[in-house]
């Protein structure tokens, strides 16, 4: 599982 | 997904709710201007990433900018309380008595400690992601000492409340459909919906089933 470093959530 | 969307939609439901109420009555009591104050802190620091113009898509965008000129709005209308309810204003201010200082150092603490990449975006992010989730305990502290709540308050900590509780189901299934999971989001929302807990149980016996609201 990866940890993303794009914040998509608000 | 939908618990995403139904999620920000109860964050909105809870600005919205405040926003109105204050903007109608001229009144205050009850709301925590502090929180209010973190709660702006907590929008800036977290939506940096509109300045660098990689933007995900318009409703994000479009979110983001709401949250943020929300905030700020409602500090205004506090203070604006300040000259039309100058009583009201000052009751506020004299129950507000959590010091800020007490959530906002330790967060920063653990934004150094815990973060993806150390660098100031990222840095705020997860600065960002702490202080929300303890941006309530000075509004949750205020209801505790005074005991009573109005229904606006209860309304609106309530929405936001489960605005948090959906991002939990709505992280599940990001996770099965996306693979993706993002560590600090789920640990901090966890936290954040924990302190709301204690909350949620009053608010159900007392809201829900009718009858004033009013804690142990």
């Amino acid at each position: 599982t990866s940890t993303p470093l794009e914040h998509d959530e608000l | 997904n939908i618990f995403r969307i139904l999620g920000d939609l109860s964050h909105l439901a809870s600005i919205v709710i405040l926003l109105r109420t204050v903007q109608k009555t001229q009144r205050v009591d009850g709301i925590s201007l502090k929180t209010q104050i973190l709660y702006v802190l907590v929008f800036c620091t977290r939506y940096l990433d509109l300045l660098t113009f990689r933007w995900k898509s318009v409703y994000n965008t479009l979110m983001k900018m709401v949250f943020i000129g929300a905030s700020v709005r409602v500090i205004q209308l506090i203070q604006g309380c300040k000259i039309q309810n100058p009583v009201a204003y000052k009751d506020m201010i004299f129950r507000d008595t959590l010091q800020i200082k007490y959530l906002v150092g330790p967060c920063a603490v653990l934004a150094l400690i815990f973060n993806y990449k150390f660098t100031l975006l990222e840095l705020c992010w997860s600065f960002s992601l702490w202080l929300e989730s303890v941006a309530i305990l000075p509004q949750l502290f205020m209801l505790s000492r005074s005991g009573k709540a109005s229904t606006l308050t209860t309304h609106y900590i309530f929405a936001l409340g489960l605005y948090r509780a959906l991002y939990i189901p709505n992280w599940i299934w990001r996770y099965y459909s996306e693979d993706r999971l993002e560590k600090l989001s789920v640990f901090t929302g966890l936290l954040q919906t924990a302190l709301y807990s204690d909350f949620f149980y009053i608010y159900y016996k007392k809201v829900v089933k009718g009858a004033g609201f009013e804690l142990p």
